[in-house]
């Protein structure tokens, strides 16, 4: 059940996305 | 109070618990969840994701979260 080095570069970046995504809210919820 | 509903407070903690790489996926939470219909995990898991609580990993069937590492 190995994850090639592809699939974890892809993992990788939707988990920075996802990051940004949730400091974002958190920014418009500190702001609001 | 985290400000998460019942709901999305189980799919969270499922998808954090799930050791992986590659995450769990939308049937696997179909089947632990089995008082939850599926229409609503799926929307559940679009709400966490835009949150930015979750991500897709390897495919949109397989999620993970941001911080169970």
């Amino acid at each position: 059940n190995q994850l090639t080095a592809e699939q974890k570069r892809k993992i990788e970046e939707n988990r920075r996305k996802a990051l940004e995504r949730r400091a974002q809210r958190l920014g418009q919820i500190a702001s609001s | 109070n985290n400000g998460l509903s019942a709901n999305q407070n189980q799919v969270l903690s499922l998808i954090r618990s799930c050791p992986y790489p590659q995450g769990i996926s939308i049937q696997e939470l179909k089947q632990r969840l089995s008082g939850i219909g599926l229409s609503v995990i799926k929307q559940v898991v679009e709400f966490l994701s835009n949150e930015g609580h979750i991500f897709s990993t390897i495919d949109e069937d397989h999620y993970k979260s941001t911080d169970n590492d």
